[in-house]
């Protein structure tokens, strides 16, 4: 794991209270390396082991601290760091649109937040299924919230997504909170980029939440930077953390956004939504 | 002369941080340099050769190693079995959760069809919402046979019902498309050993997400060991991926990608030419 990685790393610096230039870069590289294999930002990584080395040389250790845990106190903190202060989201007066690549976890996400919001705050909500791409989308986001009280709008038989929304928030204006889940897109598809500035700007929804797989590599930074410049993100959800992955490129995702992580999810179920808490997630990001 | 030092150790560096870049796995870059190291190290360059272009040369060739491995035509190795009377040929896919199985199977049902083949497709995602509406949908439009049953059924049972269907009715081609699933959920993986049992898949293909960074790795060598895999699909190519999660793959577990898709139309899925992969990377 990472935090093997990184411990083998400093461990050439073991015992030692005191580094010189040639050890400090031999350590700095094996931890640019570990910090790689958790799918951190490769110009993210070399900032981050740049900030590191400074602060090694810079800042005095405490006595009784190896140079080991030094610079591992130093690691967490900057990922803390980088991860911002949380966000709560108030359960009222809420409309929230969920974005994201194909596949991410944005209808099953949807489903997550409606119920955690409709069981635990008691609050009235309603979903709006606007993905008239993919087949089967409202029976999915459906049957997801089945044996719960949140409504579910949507029109299979529509293709004109704008329209949906529109309709679903004339029905439920006076929910508190309404959220909207569209169709997996990519920047460089013309006609859906068109669709979902047009929702956007009829929706004027006061969260827009990128939705993002833990698994998703190098392109999440990217990726992040023009949903954000699409519809200004203001907050990530991770999904699939129940996996393997380590979610390093949510970290870019955040950092291209320059929004929280809000929840993460931990399941197919509709009850697997957690709060997002930085130690437990840069725990597993060292795992 | 290239001699071994701080200069290559330098240069090798900045290639290594190039491949990351693209999403190949650190197992494999560190393979590839490895590689690299070895013939660079103690060659003469002739008088007046670039050395970018001898790197470049010397990367393409350990990149081209690894995605020919094992590679095969899909198109031609149906055709062989069809020909040699072997069917139905049953073809099983797999993978994590939202890679593009489904989408995969309504691509390589439309692909074959066109062909002029008989297609039954099995609904065997009995567990996930709207799974089954999904790819009803599908071959409701391709006007292809769905075998499906209610949710909440035997994966494995609607498998074998395809099949035996499929003989019936004498086609030439069973598509059974799988729920997504983690490679580290022992239960998920023993289900999946059970509809491989039951059908006895003449190919089984694992779809991978181009998106994916490191974790590709992870879930192409469990899907291998558990399962094994005749090849890979790398789905959603047309995206910002830059496409190492193949290197990855194939790197990680020998096996070849042989399929890529580009898109979210029928079709788009294309047999996977490595040429074309690396051109992508070096650009
Ligand atoms: N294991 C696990 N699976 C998840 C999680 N979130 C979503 N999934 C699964 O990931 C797959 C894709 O989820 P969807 O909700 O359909 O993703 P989407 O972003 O709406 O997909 P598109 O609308 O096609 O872009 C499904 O199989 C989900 O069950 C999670 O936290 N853990
Ligand atoms: N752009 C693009 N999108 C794709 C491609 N392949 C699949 N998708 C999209 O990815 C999303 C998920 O596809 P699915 O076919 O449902 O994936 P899956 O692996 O069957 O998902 P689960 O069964 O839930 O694990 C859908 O929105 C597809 O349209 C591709 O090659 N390119
Ligand atoms: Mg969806
Ligand atoms: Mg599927």
């Amino acid at each position: 794991g990472l935090r093997k990685g990184i411990f083998s790393a400093l461990s050439k610096i073991k015992g030692k209270r005191k580094l010189d230039e040639d050890e400090l870069q031999d350590m700095i590289r094996s931890l640019r390396r570990a910090l790689q294999e958790a799918d951190f930002n490769v110009r993210q990584t070399k900032e981050l082991t740049e900030r590191l080395a400074m602060k090694m040389k810079e800042e005095e250790i405490r006595p009784g601290i190896t140079l080991q845990t030094h610079a591992m106190n130093i690691l967490y903190t900057e990922l803390v760091r980088l991860l911002g202060p949380p966000k709560e989201i108030p359960p009222r007066g809420q409309t929230i649109m969920m974005v994201g690549l194909y596949g991410q976890g944005k209808t099953t996400t949807t489903a997550k937040l409606a119920n955690w919001w409709s069981t635990k705050m008691q609050a009235n909500v309603a979903v709006i299924e606007a993905d008239v791409h993919r087949p089967g989308a409202f029976s999915q986001l459906s049957q997801l919230l089945e044996g719960t009280k949140v409504s579910v709008f949507g029109d299979p038989e529509s293709k004109d997504a704008v329209d949906i929304v529109r309709r679903g928030i004339e029905k439920h204006s006076n929910v508190d909170i309404l959220i909207i889940d569209t169709a997996g897109r990519h920047q460089l598809d013309e006609e859906l980029v068109v669709e979902l500035k047009d929702m956007s700007n009829l929706v004027n929804a006061n969260e827009r939440i990128l939705v993002i797989d833990a698994q998703v590599g190098q392109a999440a930074g990217p990726v992040a930077a023009s949903f954000n410049d699409l519809v200004d993100v203001t907050g990530v959800i991770v999904t699939k953390l129940d996996g393997t992955a380590r979610g390093g490129g949510a970290l870019s995702a955040v950092a291209a956004t320059g929004s929280p992580i809000l929840f993460t999810g931990e399941g197919e179920n509709v009850k697997d939504l957690e709060k997002f808490e930085s130690d437990r997630f840069i725990s597993r990001l060292l795992g | 002369m290239i001699k071994e030092g701080k200069a290559l150790n330098a240069l090798l560096e900045e290639i290594e941080w190039a491949m990351l870049e693209s999403d190949i796995s650190s197992a494999a870059v560190s393979d590839v340099l490895g590689l690299m190291r070895g013939s660079l190290i103690g060659s003469r360059l002739r008088k007046g050769a670039n050395l970018a272009k001898v790197i470049e040369a010397t990367i393409k060739r350990a990149l081209q190693s690894i995605l020919r491995a094992d590679y095969w035509d899909f198109e031609a190795t149906i055709e062989k079995y069809i020909s040699e009377g072997d069917k139905p040929v049953i073809i099983m896919l797999v993978g994590v959760n939202g890679t593009g199985k489904t989408t995969t199977t309504a691509k390589i049902a439309y692909k074959l069809k066109n062909k002029g083949y008989t297609v039954v497709a099995a609904a065997s995602d009995t567990f996930r919402a709207g799974a089954i509406e999904q790819l009803e949908a599908h071959m409701d439009r391709l006007e292809i046979k769905c075998i499906s049953s209610q949710r909440g059924g035997d994966s494995a049972a609607i498998a074998r019902d395809a099949i035996s269907h499929a003989k019936a009715k004498g086609a030439d081609v069973v598509l059974v498309d799988t729920a997504g699933r983690m490679q580290n959920k022992t239960n998920l993986m023993n289900e999946l050993q059970k509809v491989h049992r039951v059908t006895n898949p003449h190919l089984v293909l694992f779809v991978g997400d181009a998106l994916a960074g490191n974790d590709a790795v992870e879930q192409a060598a469990e899907f291998s060991r558990v399962l094994t895999f005749d090849g890979a699909v790398l789905s959603k190519m047309d995206t910002d991926a830059k496409g190492g999660a193949g290197l990855s793959i194939a790197h990680a577990t020998g096996k070849p990608i042989v399929l890529v898709g580009t898109g979210q139309e029928y079709t788009d899925l294309h047999q996977f030419d490595p040429e074309w992969l690396l051109e992508q990377l070096f650009e």
